[in-house]
């Protein structure tokens, strides 16, 4: 399963955070205004943060992030 | 399976809570408005609990925490 | 699978119901207006029992509980 | 998979029948009006059987039982 | 997989017939008048029969039993 | 799988046929008009043969045998 | 898997065609008008032929044999 | 899986191709019109070829064979 | 998984590509004008070429070859 | 899973893009006007990279490559 | 699971993110205008960053990045 995030802005920023008993962010990605990023739920990653404003297509439903 | 949780203001909290014999929160992600986490249910987090004026999409339906 | 539950009033409880031979509470949440719980069956919970006015969602449909 | 009862008076009763070669109530939750109950089937439980008047959600459809 | 039975008068049955060579009933359930029954098919019941007037949910349909 | 049948009249027959190198009816159930079945396919029942008037569900269709 | 057909005159004929290296009829189920049969394909049923007018229905349509 | 065809005219006929490094045909079952035929897709079958004029449902959709 | 393809010409060919390390043609099926063949995905057949006039139906859709 | 090609004209290319470490390409094939190619995902292929002038029909959609 | 990528202008690049502990890109796959890359999550690949201006299909929706 994925979610896939269209930064509508510079700087938007998708953290992975970990699964386990830490819930730390692994990783920073960002994407500047019209980059695409599909990522998946992974081994690692068990929760996705999602900074700024960009488009979020998920299983449940769209929305869009930041203000 | 996970859930989509959008702040619509800040300060709202996202409580993991542990499965097994107790329940307790191991992990509280704080977002600020216009923030977005996508968290997933786990080995770890049973249930999860939402503090807070945010949008919540879900497998079985969208609704809006908080006043 | 899991259910979704948003408090309509202070002092809602959402008890989870031990699996097997014995039937009897092992946790009860308790939620104040506004709150959302979402709230998966378990190796430990297979009842959910709430009580007071709360909107809840469920795969089999959605309907509020209270007065 | 579940059942949903929400309690239309006081004094519903939701017997768990057993699995195996004996049938037979292990447990017998009372609802008062208002209440909810979400409850599995189980190792343990395989019918599910609803005294009162109770507006019941299953996969297979809604019904009311009682008077 | 289970069917639903609300009874529609007093002293409707529904027996489990059993699962393998032999094929007898093992139980017979009575409801009262609005009273239901969630029943599975089990390792014991692999076919279950139904008397009276009752209105019966299943996978395949709804139906209403008795005259 | 199941299949479902209520009998439109009286003495209506459900053969169960034998899984395997025979095709033989191991057990014919007899409804009377209004009563219902709901019989699985089974280790032991690979076909099942319905004579009389009878409205049948299944998972591929409704349709009434007899004339 | 399994096929419904339902006689639609006497004399109707439904054959099992056996899997494996060989493909012969292993049973011939006649159905006279009016009576339905509902056969699963088997260890030992991979095809199946009927004969004369009768109504089948499959999980990839419904259509009518015979002339 | 398996696709019904129905012979529209007489000496249809319905080859199974091999499964495996050879493609060749293992039988070839004859129908005249009217006669339906229930064919799955097994160890042995890899490809189900049809001439005449016939009408076939499969999964992907209902053609007619034949001119 | 499989593809159904009837030839609206003479000499209509589909050609199996083999699995693995090489793609090469394995067996390539002649179809005339009218016939139908439906080929599965194998152990040996990972790709599937049509060349010629051809109704093509597929779980993606279907298509006209050739022109 | 697989993807559909149809050529629009002579020369589309296909290549099956390899799985693991590197990501080169194992197998180029090409299609004139009219033929298509019926392509899954594979131990070996993990993506598939398509030039010129064709309909593509995949799960997620259709959709018409080239200029 | 795959997306589908159609360059709508030169040069628009796909990366694949690194499964585990690490997230890089471990190949940039460029397209050029009208070409499409169907590609793949696999143990490699966990995530998939998309520049430049296309059009992306993927199992949640359809979305064009780029300016
Ligand atoms: N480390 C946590 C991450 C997480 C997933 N879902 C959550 C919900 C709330 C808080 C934390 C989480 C876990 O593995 O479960
Ligand atoms: N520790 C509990 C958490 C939980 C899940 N669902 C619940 C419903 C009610 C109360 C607690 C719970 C469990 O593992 O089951
Ligand atoms: N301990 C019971 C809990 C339960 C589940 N479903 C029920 C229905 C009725 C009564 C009790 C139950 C069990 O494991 O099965
Ligand atoms: N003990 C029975 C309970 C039961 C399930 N479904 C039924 C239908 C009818 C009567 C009894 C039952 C069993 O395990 O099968
Ligand atoms: N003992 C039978 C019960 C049964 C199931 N389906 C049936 C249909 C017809 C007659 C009997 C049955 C069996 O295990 O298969
Ligand atoms: N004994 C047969 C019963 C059967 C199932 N489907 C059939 C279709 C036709 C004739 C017989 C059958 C078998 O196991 O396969
Ligand atoms: N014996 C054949 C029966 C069969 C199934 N599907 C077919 C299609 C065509 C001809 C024969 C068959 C087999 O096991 O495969
Ligand atoms: N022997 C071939 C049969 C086959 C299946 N699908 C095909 C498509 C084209 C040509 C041959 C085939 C195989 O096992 O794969
Ligand atoms: N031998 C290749 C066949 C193939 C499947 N899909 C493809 C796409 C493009 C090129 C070749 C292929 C393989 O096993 O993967
Ligand atoms: N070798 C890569 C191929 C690949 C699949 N999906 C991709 C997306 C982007 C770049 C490369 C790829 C892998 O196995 O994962
Ligand atoms: N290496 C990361 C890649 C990744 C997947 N999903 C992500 C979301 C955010 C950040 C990184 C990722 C992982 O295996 O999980």
């Amino acid at each position: 399963r994925y979610v896939v995030v269209k930064a509508l802005e510079d700087g938007v920023t998708i953290m992975g955070l970990t699964r386990g008993k830490d819930t730390k962010s692994h990783h920073s990605e960002r994407l500047d205004a019209g980059e695409v990023l599909v990522a998946q739920f992974t081994e690692l990653t068990a929760a996705i943060k999602i900074r700024g404003h960009a488009e979020i297509l998920t299983d449940v439903g769209r929305l869009v992030s930041g203000l």
